[in-house]
């Protein structure tokens, strides 16, 4: 449901300049490693291969592309790219969240509060 | 209930902090909480040390098996509430400085700095976490963090986000009206403390849509209690 609704939102009506496939790809190509340069420079980045270089910049590639996806599903908010943008979701969820997934459940000594007056 | 609030404004709320790559958020949310219940108990704002919960905290759920704290590995909120209840309370930041993995447990109960009183849930009222908020101070709360990796500023409110909860912040505030910076969209919203440095976010800071229970932020919501404790 989600790409069909990235489809519809951006398929905007608007004659867009019409450029070969190519241009386009070298282009964008272009345009992202300028962005992982900035990258790497503002957040300290370095990598240890030139193998794990090139991986780093495939997964930069590709969160640029979920940046531009959330922007267009999250469109009151600002995204882009961030300190975690050379890793994939998962080591972004692995490395940075660490709540226990699991149904609510509560400690013995939970209880619930009580309700307060919200009016006035 | 005031239109908006913010506790930063208040002098309730320490600087934001980073947990590095460890699963550590749930420590940071408890801290704090910690930390604002303290300062209403006692008038000090002091920073809590997460560490303490990282390497002694293993608290368990004794209605499930193996849902227990676990430093880097994750925990949460309500276990370590539980765990702080029962050992005394936490000692400061400066004491027991946090490193970001897993260690031995170095616990020194002379040095305690804060002490739970007692910890409660609250219901998914938004309202009642709002009257919540401004009555015990700042909540531990749950979130799904799908759409933070790539956040940079402005009032998330995703058209689609599960509500399946993988992250432990800080709420410590809330706006009536938020402007993005590209679109003029009014937007109710929270104001949450993360804990991934000042450099993500809005300075360290999450705002999302209220009212909706978006992204669960609603789902998992506690308020503490700090007892007074006579500084060491």
């Amino acid at each position: 449901s989600t790409e069909s609704f990235i489809e519809q939102v951006s398929d905007d009506p608007l004659i867009r300049q019409v450029v070969s496939d190519s241009v386009e790809a070298v282009d964008q190509l272009l345009h992202a490693e300028h962005h992982f340069s900035l990258f790497k420079a503002k957040y300290g980045k370095t990598y240890d291969t030139q193998e794990e270089h090139d991986y780093r910049f495939s997964v930069f590639k590709s969160n640029l592309r979920r940046a531009k996806r959330n922007q267009l599903l999250d469109p009151s908010a600002v995204h882009g790219v961030t300190r975690f943008s050379d890793l994939t979701p998962d080591e972004f969820e692995k490395s940075y969240l660490g709540l226990h997934k699991r149904r609510l459940k509560l400690p013995v000594d939970a209880h619930k509060a009580p309700d307060l007056p919200t009016n006035n | 209930l005031p239109t908006d609030f913010d506790w930063r404004d208040h002098g309730a709320v320490t600087a934001v902090k980073d947990q590095g790559s460890c699963g550590s958020c749930w420590s940071f949310s408890t801290t704090g909480s910690l930390e604002g219940a303290h300062y209403l108990a006692t008038g000090e704002l002091v920073s809590l040390s997460e560490q303490q919960l990282v390497d002694c905290d293993h608290e368990c759920d004794p209605e499930e098996y193996g849902s227990c704290d676990a430093g880097c590995d994750g925990g949460l909120m309500n276990n370590a509430f539980e765990y702080a209840l029962k050992v005394g309370g936490v000692q400061k930041e400066k004491d027991y400085p946090y490193t970001g993995t897993n260690g031995v447990c170095k616990f020194d109960k002379s040095k305690i700095a804060a002490s739970v009183s007692n910890f409660s849930v609250v219901s998914i009222d938004e309202d009642q976490i709002a009257a919540n908020l401004v009555k015990y101070g700042p909540l531990a709360v749950g979130i799904n963090a799908a759409w933070m990796q790539t956040y940079i500023g402005g009032v998330s409110c995703p058209y689609i986000c599960g509500k399946h909860l993988d992250h432990g912040v800080l709420l410590v505030g809330y706006g009536a009206a938020g402007y993005a910076p590209i679109r003029l969209k009014e937007k109710p919203y929270w104001i949450i403390k993360n804990s991934w440095g000042e450099n993500w976010g809005e300075n360290g800071y999450y705002k999302i849509c209220r009212g909706h229970n978006v992204c669960g932020v609603a789902s998992m919501v506690s308020t503490v209690t700090a007892a007074h404790v006579t500084p060491q």
